[in-house]
């Protein structure tokens, strides 16, 4: 464990609550994408598997549960709770784009040709690109909530400390998981424009409005 | 380069 790691969690778990409180106050999952969170259901579902396996610490064990519980809450949240304020028409990404050449990718490459190892692999690519959905549904719509893009900006920050943190473990730990390496690189560079906009819009005050 | 027990970090 060093900083850039549990910033990096404590930054995912913030923005994982955020989109939670906000849909819970609000009463609405107006312009949140469902599918986005579907695929986070579904990474963290074939990620944690190992929980069934292997017992790695407290906190590790504790993270996952709570992960894995706000990622289905927050689907039923959208798709059963507050279906009605759901904006099923702007979330038109095909899942089926993502999830099946990302699957076919674990079988091909991946650390070992194992039941849950390629499921591991499957979730780390999935994730890389879960966003893409959300990402989508904002560029159609042209805007979001200023809450929304606070989730956005925890969630790209959380993978964005990861890469620290594994820099830090190749140089302390001799350590490194290139699977996970060129994944978080992918997923980091995704919201790299909507960090540029984060900084130059929201955080002086403005709605994030794409020009038309 | 894998860990032995599976994997440590979430």
């Amino acid at each position: 464990m060093n900083i850039f790691r549990l910033t990096g969690d404590l930054s995912h778990l913030a923005a994982i609550i955020i989109l939670l409180l906000k849909i819970w106050k609000t009463r609405s999952c107006a312009g949140i994408s469902g599918k986005s969170q579907i695929l986070f259901a579904l990474v963290f579902t074939t990620r944690y598997l190992d929980l069934l396996t292997s017992f790695i610490s407290f906190y590790n064990t504790i993270m996952k549960l709570i992960y894995i519980g706000c990622a289905y809450a927050t689907v039923y949240l959208i798709y059963m709770k507050f279906k009605a304020t759901y904006d099923g028409n702007h979330d038109s990404f095909r899942l089926e784009f993502l999830v099946v050449p990302v699957g076919g990718l674990a079988c091909l490459v991946n650390h070992d040709f194992s039941f849950l190892e390629i499921l591991w692999t499957f979730s780390i690519y999935l994730e890389s690109v879960a966003i893409l959905p959300q990402l989508f549904m904002i560029s159609k719509t042209g805007e979001a909530e200023t809450i929304t893009t606070h989730y956005l900006f925890f969630l790209g920050l959380y993978r964005a400390l990861y890469l620290f943190n594994w820099i830090w473990r190749f140089y302390f730990e001799g350590f490194f998981d290139m699977i996970a390496i060129v994944a978080g690189v992918v997923q980091t560079i995704l919201y790299c424009d909507f960090f540029y906009l984060y900084v130059t819009k929201v955080l002086k005050g403005k709605k994030l409005s794409l020009p038309a | 380069l894998k860990d032995e027990v599976g994997h440590d970090e979430l």
